[in-house]
């Protein structure tokens, strides 16, 4: 079965596009195939796989809004052999007030996703991961894709205020859970941005180990200059220097959850 | 006049939060008077100012959608003389979508904020400063800040990612300009989370720079695990560690902010 996860956290700036691109780089490495799907309409993520995504070229917003097949929009990714994304450009933006009046507004990405797994295994067999990455918000973006995976997949950045929005987060995957997608679980918390020389970073750590338990992936990825300065090269930090701590954790993590017990 | 700013930025975890409720405090600490008003679901303005923000609480959702007047929930912050803040509460979340069918959608807080001004003058004085903390989106809460500033504040951190939301954030304050609030201007840019060990963070400080000329104030913020240390004490760095780098710096980008040149 393909697993669908989706990156969400309504708190700015926790990692979710970092661990999107770096965790699907990882998986690629170990001969997995994966689908990235940007949701995002700042297109992070396309920008850190080095995929087009100006506003002429075919994209997620017409997945959502036009009924275009995925097909038409996922390409293939140069620097990893079975990795995928579906960009997101700007019209994206506009996307969350057009979806309001639109019928089934929150199975739009479900339903595409769904035809584009069966076409995808007619031409290149089975992906073994789906990964979501979400802007900011609580809104019909992260819906959409909360009503699509199985999964939900957060990172929490080592800091204060990560702590503040998490019941937001788990109300809504429960409201989710109850009344559109009832396969949907929080199955997995990666710790992001940990910086083992601050006080802050061990106490919120030891928090979200105590509150979620085995959800919590072992390894925490530590803060790192070398994973910001990846996506200016348009790379991610696994292809832009694999020996460094950072791609190191990644790739540790995307084991991890390769071999999470399904039950959990 | 009161300066009404907007602190924006559509990107994730720049510092908006960090630089209202800092900029807030150093602006009261040189005997201004300053209304904070928290425009984020995640209430973490109203957390680091420790103003009350659970669910009974009058907060911003009430004047938003139900007219309520800024004078029922606008309250003293008690750290600081002259400091005053409007929190949100989580309800805050499903605004952008009440939002959505309602008459002149995008004028209800700047209706609130005018009537407010008036009484807020009459009762203690006239408010030199307000300053909105925006969410990570374009979204109607922020479009309903832009519409009530005049000024709009970009704090931009000192990584890559920072740099490809500006073109966007440009083109909604020009198009809000142009069509609902022709007074509004890019007025002033901080740079946030400097490290100055790091190329990259000079590199995109230089680009700033280079191309917003001096609406960039000359102080650029420093990483410091102080500034993220203090919101869980319900404090800003200013109060938490007045001596530390962040809270110097703050306090300086203050006095560079009260003495800009109008014009630019
Ligand atoms: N482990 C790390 N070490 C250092 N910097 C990091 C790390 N992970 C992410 N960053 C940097 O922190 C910033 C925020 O990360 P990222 O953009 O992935 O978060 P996000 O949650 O996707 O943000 P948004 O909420 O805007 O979508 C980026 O500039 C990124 O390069
Ligand atoms: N100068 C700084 N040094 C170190 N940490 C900082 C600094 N400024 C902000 N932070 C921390 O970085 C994180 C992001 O900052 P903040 O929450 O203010 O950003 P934001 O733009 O308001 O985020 P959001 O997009 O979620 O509203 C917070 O955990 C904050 O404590
Ligand atoms: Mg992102
Ligand atoms: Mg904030």
């Amino acid at each position: 079965r393909t697993r669908v996860m989706t990156i969400a956290n309504q708190k700015g700036g926790v990692g979710k596009t970092t661990t999107t691109v770096n965790i699907a780089a990882a998986l690629a490495l170990q001969g997995l195939s994966v689908l990235v799907i940007d949701l995002d309409p700042q297109g992070n993520a396309s920008t850190a796989l080095s995929v087009e995504h100006h506003s002429n070229i075919p994209s997620i917003y017409d997945v959502l809004i036009e009924g275009r097949p995925i097909s038409e929009v996922a390409v293939p990714v140069p620097e990893f052999e079975g990795l995928w994304c579906a960009p997101a450009t700007l019209d994206l933006a506009g996307a969350e007030i057009e979806l309001v009046s639109v019928v089934a507004r929150e199975y739009r990405l479900r339903k595409a996703l769904t035809t584009y797994l069966a076409e995808h295994e007619a031409a290149h067999g089975r992906l073994d991961f789906v990964l979501i990455d979400c802007p900011p918000s609580l809104g019909l973006l992260t819906l959409n894709a909360l009503v699509c995976a199985q999964e939900v997949f957060i990172p929490i950045q080592c800091e204060y205020y990560a702590l503040e929005g998490l019941g937001q987060l788990m109300r809504t995957v429960t409201l989710v859970a109850e009344d559109l997608n009832p396969a949907l679980r929080l199955s997995t918390i990666l710790l992001t941005m940990f910086d083992a020389r601050t006080r802050l970073a061990a106490q919120v750590a030891q928090e979200v180990r105590s509150h979620f338990g085995d959800r919590v992936l072992p390894t925490a990825i530590p803060r790192s200059v070398r994973v910001s300065e990846a996506p200016s090269y348009g790379q991610t930090v696994i292809a832009y220097d694999p020996g460094s701590s950072g791609a190191l954790s990644y790739l540790e993590a995307a084991r991890e959850l390769v071999h999470q017990a399904p039950s959990s």
